[in-house]
């Protein structure tokens, strides 16, 4: 599965993944 | 706690004793956002029971391109909630802090 990463300036790192299956409400 | 349609999960096992936790947090109702949120998926970090505060994190994920500043709060509150949940377990518990 696609993650990628987002480092903020303060050091504190951010792990982007996909949302949990059926963790989603209807939009 | 209240729906603010940002989910915020434990992203490990809580052993009790750990002071960092890994955390995961998506938007589950993009409505219940002020600002145009667009969907970059779970963001999964990690947060410091003792020192942080969620607010500063939110902030850092508003900073991140995340999140419009307008919803820094409810991204805040959000983390608060779980963070205070998980406090409560461990206080129930008795695990140790």
């Amino acid at each position: 599965s696609a993650t990628s990463q987002v480092v903020h300036s303060a050091g504190r790192r951010f792990i982007v993944s996909p949302v949990p299956e059926g963790r989603l409400k209807d939009q | 706690a209240e729906d603010t349609g940002v989910r915020v999960e434990l992203n490990e096992e809580d052993d009790g004793k750990k002071s960092t936790i890994a955390l995961k947090l998506w938007v589950e109702d993009p409505k219940k956002l002020k600002g145009k949120y667009k969907d970059t998926g779970a963001i999964e970090f990690t947060f410091n029971l003792e020192k942080e505060v969620p607010e500063v994190v939110a902030q850092e994920m508003v900073e991140s391109g995340f999140f419009l500043e307008c919803d820094v709060k409810i991204v805040g509150k959000s983390i608060r909630d779980r963070v205070a949940l998980i406090k409560w377990r461990r206080v129930r518990t008795g695990s140790p802090n």
